[in-house]
């Protein structure tokens, strides 16, 4: 599975 | 946002709450590793660098900078405070934390999501915040007696990850989110805690004081 990178988490 | 993360933050929150309130109130430190407290500095210092290249969040941003100033002002008393320093457990916080650096930067510097400086920081505070607590739990073995604020803190640290857990794989079937980074580094960073749960949960259904073998 590619890896979404997202930063909305803390 | 879902449950799960709110209450993730939630706990995180609250966690070092009880660990500032247990710091003013009781105008002691005892329990506490600096080391590890020095560690959250670096690692919210290392990932929070993007409060000056990401747009501002009404929920990320004042959870970011209360992050930074709490942890800071943790480091602050222990190390500078007239009483709070006199408390502080310096013989028994004996983890070479600085040996948790560099495998960090290391693996930071070859795993993440996009080689820019940004990014392999940001890694490297994810890898860091997974082992963070280790110089904390070495120290809480060599208590005797661990008071109830302190219990209360590592126990509330630890949950928070556990909470991100499942707040992964909620994003994972609701919005088909895939991290791999934060998610193995979470899932060590809680599996690390699963002794203190186990002795923390037993020593409350028993009543009794914790103290971990």
């Amino acid at each position: 599975v590619p890896s979404k990178h997202v930063k909305d988490e803390l | 946002m879902n449950a799960f993360r709110l209450l993730a933050d939630l706990t995180h929150l609250l966690s070092i709450i009880i660990l500032l309130v247990k710091i003013r109130t009781t105008k002691s430190c005892a329990g506490i590793s600096l080391k590890t407290q020095d560690l959250y500095v670096l690692v919210f210092i290392s990932r929070y660098l993007d409060l000056f290249t990401r747009p501002l969040s009404l929920y990320n941003t004042p959870f970011k900078l209360v992050f930074l100033a709490t942890s800071i002002t943790i480091v602050y008393y222990m190390r500078y405070h007239k009483v709070v320093k006199q408390t502080y457990n310096k013989d028994s916080d004996t983890f070479k934390h600085y040996f948790l650096i560099l495998p960090c930067a290391v693996l930071a510097f070859f795993i993440n999501p996009k080689f820019t400086f940004i990014e392999v920081l940001w890694s490297f505070s994810i890898y860091l915040e997974a082992v963070a607590i280790l110089p904390q739990l070495v120290l809480l073995q060599s208590s005797s007696n661990i008071d109830n604020l302190t219990g209360n803190y590592v126990f509330m640290l630890g949950a928070y990850r556990a909470l991100y857990l499942l707040n992964w794989i909620y994003r994972f079937f609701a919005e088909d989110v895939v991290r791999w980074i934060p998610w193995i580094a979470g899932l060590v960073q809680t599996a690390l805690y699963a002794d203190f749960f186990y002795y923390y949960i037993k020593s409350w259904r028993n009543n009794e004081r914790l103290k971990l073998p």
